[in-house]
Formats: C-alpha cells, structure tokens, sequence
C-alpha cells in the first residue's frame, strides 16, 4: 500500500462529461439532412486516478488496471469512456429524393466513467 | 491532408448511415406529417429521458427502424379525345425501390393520394378513383402510351381528400424481383353522361386535379441486424 503514491489531480481534471455540440451546418451536412440541425453529442474527458476510479463511474475492470498503473507506469491509465449512450432520430434526403427518417443508436453521450 | 483525413472519416460516417455517398438534394421534398411527428416523438422521449424501443414504429403499429417516403417518378397520360368520351385522369405511378437494401425486412408500404382540398364538392358521385397494378410494359397506340396488362388493386367512388392504399404485398414483390416493378395505372373515371355545361365544369376539375394530385409512396423496413436485441425484447 505503501508503494501507490497519492493522486494528485484536481477535480476538474477528472473524468467527466463534456459539452459537445454537433453543428451540421460545420460539416456541410445541412445540405442534406433535414433535421435536426445538430445535436448535444457531448464527449468523456478526464483522468481516472487509483484512489477514485469507484468513485468515477468506474468498472472493475478500470480499478484493476489503475492499480496495476499505479505499480508499474509501463501500463496505461484507466480510460475515461462513455458508459451510457442514447439515441438520436434523423431525417435527411438522399439522392433519389427520398425523404428518410431513421433512428440512430449510441450518439449522444449522457454519463461517463472509467 | 486534414481535408482528406475528414473526407476518409465522412464516407465511413456516411456508410454507418446506410449512405453510399454524401447526398446532394437539388431542393428538399416536403415532409409529411407523419415523419414530422414520428421525429417529434423521439426527440422529446430523447429529451425527457424515455428510451423508446427505436425498431417499433407506435404511431404507424408496425416493426421498423427505417421509414422512407418515396417520390412518385411517373407521368401523366393524356389523350386528345372529348373530355366525355374519356377519363378524368389517367396516370402511370411509379416509385423506385432501389434505396431498400436487401437486408431489410418491408413491413408497412402506404401508397398516398393527395387529391387536393374540396375537388369533388359540386360533382357528387360522378367520378371514381381506380387503382390497377401494371402486369406488362406500356405500349404506344398513336403516340399515346397506354399501359400493358393490369391487375385492378382497388376503387374507389367519390374520392376525395388524402386517400391511402395498403401495398406490401405489391412493394414486397417488387422489392424481390425489380423487373416486376412496371408501376401502378390511376385512372378517375367520369360515370355516366353529362350535359354541356356540366361537361364544362367537369373538363376545369379534372385540370385542377391534375394539378394538385401527389403521389407517394411510405415505406417502413426493418433492418435484423440493428434490431436484433430489441425483437427479442418484444
């Protein structure tokens, strides 16, 4: 116990869920789809230091690997990731002048862990 | 390079999306109501936090995860005969079903007629709407092209307003075997004689129809390999 040194990261460096707004209009995708015009994608950024990977939304796994970090810097950190998705719905036009309406799974990022 | 990074990045984006490649609509198509409402739902269960079983249509009752409305791509035929002596309107609908990729499952295809608003108020029941399936190509008689062999689907008196037709069986056909897909013959049809002056009033409705009549064709697939584990759910 002894040979794991403290953490030292500040609370906003820690694994959390980023704003993210996804403008179509920026990609040039207005052209074609419909709506929406963009969407809240949102994005995982942060560390996930030994001490608060439980406290991070984080797997076992994620602890596990933290402490193995911790032991020997050769293994990376644990990973800040998107733990839970949902969906958006799109409505575009393709070539042929059809107007389509589909459901896309795991596009906006509603919680992060590590 | 970071152009060509991006453009690598959409086209697999665009692949993800079932898009061969990026779309380039000259003008976008009016959306129905329907596809509005559908969209509406899911954005605000999206909002509030409801997770919808997104392979299950609950406005439409049908399985599906993708939902497509399909431009009428045919034309008008005309004939040089006496209005009396021939239909109101006659028109050949076709509808392109290229877009359903063969992994897709068709499980709802509603044909859409727009008549236009109030067409028939001062005629009564004078016209009927008949719905034919085309059997064989169009031939040509006098330079006016009439459709081959046909099959009456459905007819319709008095029509008027927004009319729907259930066509799975039809699209499913013409989903499997694409030659088979010759389009469909609309006809409204003038019964019975009429006097001159009504023949007048008549010869200015059915212009009006055909300017005002739009077709189209909503089609709602479901695709197994995005909705394997919510099937099973159900």
């Amino acid at each position: 116990r002894a040979a794991i040194p403290a953490p030292k990261v500040s609370c906003k460096n820690l694994c959390h869920r980023h704003q993210l707004f996804i403008n179509f209009r920026d990609l040039g995708w207005h052209k074609w789809i419909i709506a929406p015009k963009g969407f809240m994608a949102n994005y995982c950024h942060g560390d996930c230091p030994f001490s608060l990977t439980t406290s991070l939304n984080g797997s076992n796994y994620a602890f596990m690997q933290a402490l193995m970090h911790a032991v020997d810097p050769a293994i990376p950190q644990a990973v800040c990731i998107p733990t839970k998705l949902s969906p958006i719905s799109m409505l575009y036009q393709d070539n042929d002048d059809n107007v389509i309406l589909r459901h896309y799974e795991d596009m906006v990022v509603d919680e992060c862990g590590c | 390079a970071l152009g060509q990074t991006f453009q690598f990045q959409e086209h697999a984006f665009l692949q993800f999306l079932g898009l061969d490649k990026v779309p380039s609509p000259q003008k976008f198509q009016p959306v129905p109501y329907i596809l509005k409402k559908i969209f509406h739902d899911q954005e605000t269960a999206a909002t509030i936090g409801i997770s919808r079983d997104l392979c299950y249509v609950k406005e439409l009752g049908v399985q599906g995860n993708i939902l497509r409305l399909l431009p009428d791509q045919g034309f008008f035929l005309y004939s040089k005969n006496l209005p009396q002596a021939s239909p109101c309107l006659q028109k050949l609908l076709y509808f392109n079903l290229s877009a359903v990729k063969d992994e897709e499952r068709l499980t709802m295809a509603q044909l859409g007629l727009d008549l236009g608003p109030n067409t028939y108020y001062h005629l009564g029941p004078d016209l009927e709407l008949v719905l034919s399936l085309v059997q064989e190509p169009h031939v040509w008689d006098r330079s006016i092209p009439k459709p081959g062999k046909m099959f009456v689907l459905q007819s319709v008196p008095w029509p008027q307003g927004v009319l729907h037709f259930n066509l799975l069986e039809v699209a499913k056909d013409w989903s499997n075997n694409p030659q088979k897909n010759l389009g469909l013959f609309l006809e409204i049809l003038v019964k019975g004689q009429r006097d001159s002056g009504v023949n007048f009033q008549l010869e200015d409705t059915c212009a009006r129809l055909r300017c005002s009549l739009h077709a189209s064709l909503l089609v709602v697939t479901l695709n197994p390999k995005q909705c394997h584990s919510s099937s099973r759910k159900r």
